[in-house]
């Protein structure tokens, strides 16, 4: 279950190292840019988008136009499996609304996803179109429960789950409406 | 089956993406250090290390004292699914003989075995040690059949599986030796 190992390995090899650290990084990437963005506390999470398709840009305004890339925060540096201060880092974006506001939230999208999505392209790799699709809810499921029972993670993150099949394709402000549905909750 | 997705993920979210990047970053060490080290372009590989116990240590120092951290690569920066400038790197170690001869090589642990590590000691992942044992055998076999079809991969790594379960509690210097193994037959 492909799904399964990979939730598992997005939580112990990455949200459980980093979201405990997040809020220092966000306190010192105000300090450092005497900046008051993001001002309510319950947005200090990472935003973890994930979209049903499993289809996945490396950036982000490629998806809406309305997502702008701001700054990175701080790196967060952890020597990992050899690897020597090796550097885990979110970067901050302004969303703007309809009235064009901008609001700012840390997001990104869940890695993972775009190892289903790769393997779905390759045919060694075992993985259809549908399985791909079975293998992306079960990824969901085990992750939001995997973050449930986990105190390093509680109150720091939030799963968008995009279900982007046909509305994306039809709406280029999809993914800056899903987003900002999230943010007006938080403040 | 937990590990077939680790060894696709390994591959399509890192190897695949540094392999072919390494030797542009090996060059450009031995140019800002005006560096010898490294004399045997077939030596220009990433060694990684994929010990049977999937037992991980962070530091690689911890497992053997005669090898030792020498400097990080220059780093190779991706945008990755919303994350920008995300950073990659590889730790370059000196590895002593028993005639405490250096010989130098760019090394690391197989990182996802770290996950299926920690999904053992977690009873909500429902892997047992012994379900581990056979999963670490299934990344081997499923991350070599992966890389021996990778024309990116191809000459641009090295795996060293590591049959750690009892050698290594008894010698001290085990990781070493291994390692040497490989890098005579490099050089
Ligand atoms: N040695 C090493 N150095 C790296 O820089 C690195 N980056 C990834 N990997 C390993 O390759 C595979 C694919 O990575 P992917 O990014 O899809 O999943 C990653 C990704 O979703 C998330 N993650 C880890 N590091 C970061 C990071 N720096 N930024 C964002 N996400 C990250 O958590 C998953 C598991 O990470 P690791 O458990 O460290 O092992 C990964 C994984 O086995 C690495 N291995």
């Amino acid at each position: 279950n492909v799904a399964h190992g990979l939730a598992w390995s997005f939580y112990t090899g990455y949200l459980k190292l980093v979201l405990p650290r997040l809020e220092n990084s966000i306190n010192q990437y105000r300090d450092q840019n005497n900046s008051n963005i993001l001002r309510y506390r319950d947005s200090w999470r990472l935003h973890i988008l994930v979209p049903l398709s499993a289809f996945i840009p490396d950036k982000i305004e490629e998806a809406d136009r309305n997502v702008h890339f701001l700054h990175n925060l701080p790196d967060i540096v952890i020597n990992r499996a050899g690897v020597r201060n090796r550097v885990y880092k979110h970067s901050m974006y302004e969303v703007l609304d309809h009235l064009r506001q901008p609001h700012h939230c840390v997001v990104e999208y869940a890695t993972p996803l775009q190892t289903l999505y790769q393997m779905s392209q390759d045919s060694s790799a075992g993985l259809s179109a549908e399985d791909r699709r079975q293998q992306v809810l079960l990824f969901c499921r085990t992750l939001k429960s995997i973050l449930e029972e986990s105190l390093e993670c509680r109150n720091r993150y939030r799963l968008i789950i995009l279900d982007d099949d046909q509305e994306a394709e039809q709406d280029s402000h999809f993914l800056s409406k899903e987003i900002l549905k999230q943010l007006q909750q938080e403040e």
